[in-house]
């Protein structure tokens, strides 16, 4: 939308009301995290700014369009909009972004079929003239997440939008990520340079190797290539399939001597948030017992020179795959990341340790991974309603979870990938609550795009409601697996109760599993997590003290000249001018006002008004032309009587 | 003992709804599916 004047500052303030379901709070925050990720867009719990964006759980998901500069704008979360993509979709809007379909070209690109539209919904496919809207220089979008469906507002089967590109008939609608574009509009409106949690991502494709350096005290080098004698044959990110293109840093340890070292340090970045995830694919064609370390070196003013401090050693044995690892920071300096590899013993004379795609974020690291071979196969030769387990994952908290994935769908969903969430015990556990309180467990399909701005995963989130009924009965759905769930008895021997699932048979389609790079070198990755969202079912703290008004460019400090103005019914008090004053809280027929918000106005009061107001203008009149005839007559009457005239009926 | 086998539970209802659906479900016209207009948009819409 055009005009300044909706722009939020680039750190949004928000208020969670209490009616939110907790999934959804806590998927408002991984869409907040991906924001950070991906744009310099923050969000911050509302302390009094003047606008702020207050989440609730409405009856569906809206929003307005940009900052509507009302104090507390509203945006709805309700029912069913629990999902990462619509929060993020709404949230679009609320920072100025309409929908994809209605950019004023957007008959060059599809085909509005008008006579399939729903009766009374044709005003949905109006299009904005460019006057009002902007699209950024940003070519027409089918793959963003502002866009309709190709079934929108449809009254019979057939889809209401054309793409006038045939294979983008598919594409259109996906609720998955942020699309490329998306995010170029997005940083092009509000001018972001960088996203906000961003530190660093390298594919090797660049002979500069994105500013990384070869460790000075080491005896060999990693070298960046193509292939590698002993393994890898193909990079990672290319997976080979481009000629002249497809690198990946190795260290050669069947040339090397044994106690040989190699070290690779990235650029120098400089942290935020004090944690971080380092993320990348490692490929072990060395020796069993060659290494690869990771340490960080840390700069401050003791240490110009850095200070080097050891995180973890790789555990990734040999294995013809490249594997995905993840190590968790908690740096606060300015530091570089530091692969250090080394040959130990002996090993093949050919092979080495490989390193590619690379992904560095102030982010959190998924806690587990659950790699799926030969996926494409699975998905197309496993039956509807047949499940694929993942192995149980024991959280940092004791409970044990796992993932089951319906390959073919099930429920009537063929053709789609179906995804549930089960808690796990084991005969002897101990020492958990049950029923199992508030932890969400979030399913992701990593899109194994190389750099990790421009991944679209698709994930899905359940939390645990100690408070859940199961369906017709008594038990708490989340209760102890031993007493709600079924035993399980491993190829393996071993044995578990496995509980009841929670999920969705629509979890992605085929055919979008299909694209991107949700499946490489034939495998897919589900990145799984367990977190607690207890702390998310009490209230958003209402801000205490109150704010100067926000500025475009950053968040304001609390003023002293407020301290003395009291607000009443929910009002913020704002400094004017120079002046503290109140800004009231509205609502969608009400409103405060006065100097310290102490009266209450409506709509229905304001009709009164005008009702009133109105009678009493016609009170007055009918007054005033009663006094003038009366006068008049008078008059006539007295002159009358001074010229002696008799009057009589003459024609009678 | 382990009781009868609960069901598993469909977060999306047992149907696959897209924002525009959840909000036509819920009964509301709103333009273009899910934008709130205010007073200003209303009278230039």
């Amino acid at each position: 939308i055009i005009g300044d004047e909706y722009r939020w500052p680039t750190t949004v303030p928000y208020y969670m009301e209490d009616d939110l379901e907790i999934n959804a709070k806590g998927v408002i925050l991984k869409a907040f995290e991906q924001y950070r990720l991906k744009t310099c867009i923050d969000f911050k719990p509302w302390s009094g700014e003047e606008n702020y964006i207050s989440i609730f759980k409405g009856s569906g998901c809206f929003s307005s369009v940009g900052n509507r500069r009302v104090g507390k704008q509203r945006l709805s979360i309700g029912t069913n909009c629990d999902r990462i993509a619509t929060i993020e979709h709404e949230f679009l809007h609320a920072l100025g972004f309409w929908h994809e379909q209605s950019r004023s070209d957007r008959d060059d690109y599809v085909q509005i079929m008008w006579d399939r539209i729903s009766e009374g919904k044709e005003h949905n496919f109006n299009t904005y003239d460019d006057t009002v809207s902007s699209s950024l220089g940003v070519p027409y979008d089918y793959n963003s997440m502002m866009h309709y469906s190709k079934n929108a507002f449809r009254n019979g089967s057939e889809p209401t939008i054309v793409t006038k590109i045939p294979a983008f008939s598919e594409v259109i609608g996906q609720r998955m990520e942020f699309s490329d574009s998306d995010l170029l509009k997005l940083n092009r409106l509000y001018k972001c340079t960088q996203g906000s949690t961003f530190l660093d991502s390298c594919d090797f494709e660049r002979e500069n190797i994105c500013g990384m350096i070869q460790g000075h005290e080491d005896q060999a080098d990693w070298v960046r290539v193509s292939n590698a004698p002993g393994g890898p044959e193909t990079d990672y990110s290319n997976m080979g399939k481009c000629t002249g293109s497809g690198y990946f840093m190795h260290f050669g340890t069947g040339t090397a001597s044994a106690g040989d070292t190699a070290v690779l340090e990235s650029r120098l970045v400089y942290p935020k948030r004090g944690y971080q995830c380092l993320q990348f694919f490692y490929y072990n064609s060395a020796g069993p017992g060659d290494t690869l370390k990771i340490h960080v070196r840390e700069y401050d003013e003791d240490n110009p020179s850095g200070k080097l401090r050891f995180i973890q050693t790789i555990d990734g044995s040999p294995q013809d795959l490249w594997q995905l690892h993840h190590v968790s920071l908690d740096v606060r300096k300015k530091f570089r990341v530091v692969f250090e590899g080394t040959k130990v013993g002996p090993g093949p004379a050919a092979g080495g340790l490989s390193l590619d795609d690379i992904n560095l974020s102030e982010t959190t690291c998924p806690e587990f991974v659950w790699r799926v071979k030969n996926f494409s196969h699975v998905m197309d030769s496993t039956p509807t309603n047949t499940p694929v387990f993942s192995p149980p994952f024991t959280s940092k908290e004791g409970y044990t979870f796992q993932m089951t994935l319906y390959p073919n769908g099930r429920d009537g969903y063929p053709g789609e990938l179906s995804a549930y969430a089960h808690l796990v015990a084991r005969e002897g556990d101990a020492g958990q609550t049950w029923p199992c309180p508030w932890k969400q467990i979030t399913m992701m399909l990593m899109d194994q795009h190389p750099h990790i701005q421009k991944r679209m995963s698709n994930q899905r989130s359940v939390t645990t409601d100690p408070n859940m009924k199961a369906a017709d009965s008594d038990l708490f759905f989340w209760d102890d697996p031993r007493k709600v769930g079924a035993e399980v008895t491993e190829p393996d021997g071993a044995r578990y109760f496995r509980g009841p699932g929670a999920g969705t048979p629509v979890y992605l389609t085929h055919l979008r599993a299909k694209s991107r790079d949700f499946i490489k070198g034939g495998d897919a990755i589900f990145l799984l997590t367990m977190e607690d969202v207890s702390h998310l079912t009490v209230s958003q703290p209402v801000p205490s003290t109150t704010l100067k008004p926000t500025s475009q460019s950053a968040t304001t400090n609390a003023s002293d000249s407020c301290l003395d103005k009291q607000c009443q019914n929910g009002g913020v008090c704002v400094v004017d001018q120079g002046k503290p004053s109140c800004r009231c809280e509205v609502g969608d027929d009400w409103w405060y006002y006065g100097d310290s918000c102490q009266h209450r106005g409506s709509t229905q009061d304001k009709t009164t008004l005008a009702l009133a107001s109105s009678l009493s203008v016609l009170g007055a009149m009918l007054l005033i032309t009663v006094v003038s005839v009366l006068c008049v007559k008078k008059k006539y009457k007295k002159r009358v009587a001074n010229t002696g005239i008799a009057l009589e009926n003459a024609y009678a | 003992l382990p009781t009868a086998k609960i069901l598993d539970f469909d977060v999306d209802g047992g149907l696959d709804l897209d924002i525009f659906d959840i909000n036509e479900e819920a009964g509301l016209n709103l333009i273009e599916g899910d934008i709130v207009l205010d007073e200003t948009q209303t009278r230039n819409s």
